[in-house]
């Protein structure tokens, strides 16, 4: 681990006061490589480092702790400060006046049909009626792997085929779920590359016409340095209000976590833990950070 | 420009960031880019350009050390039908390549089936019948919920009967830090053997998804593990993410890289090739 590393790094230093400028280097440089196996994107991890030296250096070793053990502590303290903030905005956003649309979008592969089943589930326990619009057209079986998915959550499906254009499918479901009690409208969309122009304009087209209450990326944890891309392009393209990282149940360190909070400074609402309905928890900045740091 | 731009320590730290940026391990990274100091010296490089082309013949060299060329084909069995075990972590392109390679066979004139052995996702059957419907290959299943390795036995059999040339087997995404997956795994892979005479699959392919970060190392490592990976597919390209630890992969576990995935479209798929793959990194 991180700790073991550093400490073994520092096992001849005396704790002397304060932090010197060469234990600080020593140490960070330790971290960024931690930050770096961990998916960390390589120019967050430098604005990081960057931070905490100017931190770390020069101050104060805390009575008891090893001079390892204090710049592990301002790394762990930014690294929660980072990931956290603020606790509200990690909650679900709700409508004023029902329904509250919810639409997913994301990479291809990334957990937004799963997602959009236990975000059903979420809701259901909350007293909510929620509805899951299939809006992905594309891919072979998607309608049926969501109908299959609605059943498990006990949620309908609303469906008009896969010849119509999603935003129309969005359109009409919005419209029946006002008339028929539905007050949270899950929207599953085809998973899309954020270079994709065409795809893209769907996206913007689909929020446009049914002007979502929270559009979440979907993002795989185990996404490599591209995660800051990905986020950027879907933030830019439609400004989402936060992230759901799925795949956690992996043994990826999740650096991408990061990397979506520095750069597009979106609450990360939901991780999600494995396939079954009930996988859904909420993001917890602290256990993130000793993660990440391995 | 690249023609005159001399060598300083900022092209070091660019090239250095390209190669972390294209999700290279950084030890990989750290490693490559000593060698390359010490190439630079040696060779007298002059100009950024040199420096590139020193970097990039590195690369290819790490991409096909130990191999017998730049390509690395599927193997194909000496009697029919050659098998085809395809594996890998959730949602990485596992069935939609297998529809792509079922595409290229049946476009060349083969008789391809095609085992839906994932049987536990939802709709995971329903999708790979579409393929095999919308391709012209048979898709042979078994019950939602049946066991994945007698889904694979039934595929063989039928595809010996009806005399085919490739049995192809999707297989459902599993993480590998899941022991029970991976033993639901290893005992598909026991069929296999066992129907072909104690020979494994002629190809057990490792699904990588590009976008995958370091945990792809992990993937291949356990994979390896149990089912003796014999080649990688890595999939989504057509992104903006290069796969660059698919590098580490090849020089620590030796696994060649065989296909490419371009897209969503069955004829998004092209043989793995190094000097395209290293442009890729740079681009
Ligand atoms: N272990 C694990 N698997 C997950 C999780 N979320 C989704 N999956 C699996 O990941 C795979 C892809 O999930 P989907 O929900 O189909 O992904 P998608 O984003 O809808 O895919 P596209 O519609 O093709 O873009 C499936 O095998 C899911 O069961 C998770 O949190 N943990
Ligand atoms: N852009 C792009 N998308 C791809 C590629 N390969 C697969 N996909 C998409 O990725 C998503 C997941 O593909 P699947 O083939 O269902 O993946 P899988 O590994 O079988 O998923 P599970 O069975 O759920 O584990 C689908 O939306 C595919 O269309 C590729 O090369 N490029
Ligand atoms: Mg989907
Ligand atoms: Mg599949």
């Amino acid at each position: 681990s991180l700790s073991e590393k550093l400490q073994s790094a520092f096992a001849r230093l005396g704790g002397r006061g304060v932090l010197s400028e060469e234990v600080v280097d020593k140490a960070l440089h330790e971290v960024q490589l931690a930050l770096l196996e961990a998916d960390v994107n390589y120019r967050v991890v430098k604005g990081f480092i960057a931070r905490v030296r100017e931190r770390a250096t020069g101050s104060d070793i805390l009575k008891g702790l090893e001079p390892a053990q204090q710049v592990i502590k301002i790394v762990d303290e930014e690294l929660t400060a980072l990931l956290g903030g603020d606790d509200e905005a990690t909650k679900l956003v709700f409508a004023p006046k029902p329904p509250t649309i919810i639409m997913l979008v994301g990479l291809q592969g990334s957990g937004k049909t799963t997602h959009a089943g236990k975000l059903a589930a979420f809701v259901r326990k909350q007293g909510r009626n929620p509805i899951l619009v299939a809006c992905d057209v594309y891919r072979p079986a998607a309608i049926k792997q969501l109908e299959i998915v609605g059943e498990q959550v006990k949620t309908p499906v609303f469906t008009k085929g896969d010849q119509i254009d999603p935003v129309d499918i969005a359109q009409e479901a919005v419209a029946e779920a006002s008339t028929s009690g539905r007050d949270v409208v899950i929207i599953d969309t085809a998973g899309r590359l954020q270079i994709d122009d065409a795809l893209m304009d769907e996206l913007k087209r689909m929020k446009a016409a049914v002007k979502p209450t929270q559009i979440l990326l979907v993002l795989d944890a185990m996404t490599g340095q591209e995660a800051v891309n990905v986020a950027k392009g879907f933030t830019d393209s439609l400004d989402v209000d936060g992230f759901i990282l799925t795949k956690f149940d992996s043994d990826t360190r999740g650096g991408a976590a990061l990397s979506l909070k520095t750069i597009a400074n979106k609450p990360i609402k939901f991780i999600g833990v494995g396939e079954k309905m009930d996988a859904l928890e909420a993001f917890h900045p602290d256990r993130m950070a000793s993660r990440i740091l391995g | 420009t690249g023609k005159s731009r001399k060598i300083d320590e900022q092209l070091y730290e660019e090239l250095e960031e390209a190669l972390i940026g294209a999700d290279l391990n950084i030890h990989t990274t750290i490693r490559i880019m000593r060698d390359l100091r010490d190439q630079v010296r040696d060779q007298d490089a002059r100009t950024a350009d040199d420096v590139k082309d020193i970097l990039r013949n590195a690369l290819v060299e790490a991409m096909v050390a130990g191999d017998e060329g730049y390509f690395s084909p599927l193997k194909q069995s000496p009697t029919a039908p050659t098998v085809y075990l395809v594996v890998g972590v959730n949602g990485v392109g596992k069935t939609t390549s297998i529809a792509k390679m079922a595409y290229r066979f049946k476009e060349a004139g083969h008789k391809v089936v095609l085992a839906a052995a994932d049987t536990f996702r939802a709709a995971a059957i329903d999708q790979i019948q579409i393929w095999g419907d919308r391709l012209g290959v048979t898709v042979v299943c078994g019950k939602e919920g049946s066991d994945p390795a007698s889904v694979v036995f039934d595929a063989i059999r039928h595809a010996r009967a009806a005399g085919a040339d490739y049995v192809i087997c999707d297989t459902a995404g599993r993480l590998h830090t899941k022991q029970n997956l991976m033993e639901e795994l290893k005992k598909i892979n026991r069929v296999i053997l066992r129907e072909r005479g104690g020979g494994p699959a002629d190809e057990t392919l490792l699904v990588l998804d590009a976008t995958t970060g370091q945990n792809a190392i992990l993937q291949a490592q356990e994979f390896k593990k149990a089912v003796d990976i014999s080649g990688i597919i890595l999939a989504k390209l057509d992104g903006t993410a290069r796969g660059g630890i698919v590098i580490t992969i090849k020089d620590e576990l030796k696994v060649p890289i065989k296909l490419i995935g371009t897209g969503e479209k069955p004829e998004d798929m092209e043989a793995f090739e190094p000097h395209t793959f290293v442009k890729g990194i740079f681009e």
